[in-house]
């Protein structure tokens, strides 16, 4: 799972 | 989600129902910066594009909608009761913001595609939108309880981030440099606020205890 994939905070 | 990250959240949210609750109740914008709740709305309708083609959970997608919509309606709110004749003390110039905040965002990025920039575009604006409320509440001179009580739970939220960012560095080995870097720089933009707000509001409060 690279970084841009990982966007799971408000 | 740790401790850190729900109770920053949870600020953020309140920081929003403190606001509107202030502007409908007086029926007044006097006080509130246009430009910054503008700004909001940029923020969040470019970081949550996500919406429509990731999933993270019920919990996300609500929040994200819940930010999306109170950010319109709050401009919404503020135009209705925006006085034409009133002096205005709305006046930093908002446009270097946006221009720097998407600068940073052509720098900086985790992939260089639309959503990808918009994303770190959101970060970099939310970090520095405060500032033309700040002036204005420095303009103003005295400023209503409600709007120092807004802007201290909308400044928390970002500073609670910065433990659950450490927690997660350590329980899970991620760290997300981008949200780190701009949550620190949007902590900083507020640390003056948080001194002064400390001084009059929680010192005041003592004072009047019985």
């Amino acid at each position: 799972e690279s970084e841009a994939d990982a966007h799971d905070e408000l | 989600m740790n401790i850190f990250r729900i109770l920053g959240d949870i600020s953020h949210l309140i920081s929003i129902l403190i606001l509107i609750h202030a502007v409908s109740t007086t029926k007044s914008a006097q006080g509130i910066s246009l430009k910054t709740q503008a700004a909001y709305v940029v923020v969040f309708v470019s970081r949550y594009l996500d919406l429509f083609f990731r999933y993270v959970s019920l919990y996300n997608t609500l929040m994200k909608l819940f930010f999306i919509v109170s950010s319109i309606y709050v401009v919404f709110l503020l135009n209705r009761y925006k006085k034409n004749s009133e002096k205005t003390n709305d006046i930093f110039p908002v446009w270097y913001l946006f221009g720097g905040a998407f600068v940073f965002a052509l720098i900086f990025n985790y992939e260089f595609s639309i959503v990808e920039i918009l994303w770190s575009f959101s970060l970099w604006l939310e970090s520095v939108a405060i500032i033309p409320q700040l002036v204005v509440l420095q303009r103003t001179g005295e400023a209503q309880l409600l709007t120092t009580h807004y802007i201290f739970a909308l400044g928390l939220y970002r500073a609670l981030y910065i433990p659950n960012w450490i927690y997660r560095y350590y329980t899970e080995g991620r760290m997300d440099k981008i949200a780190v870097i701009s949550g620190i720089l949007q902590t900083i933009v507020y640390s003056d606020f948080f001194y002064i707000y400390y001084k009059k509001v929680v010192k005041n409060l003592k004072f009047k205890l019985p």
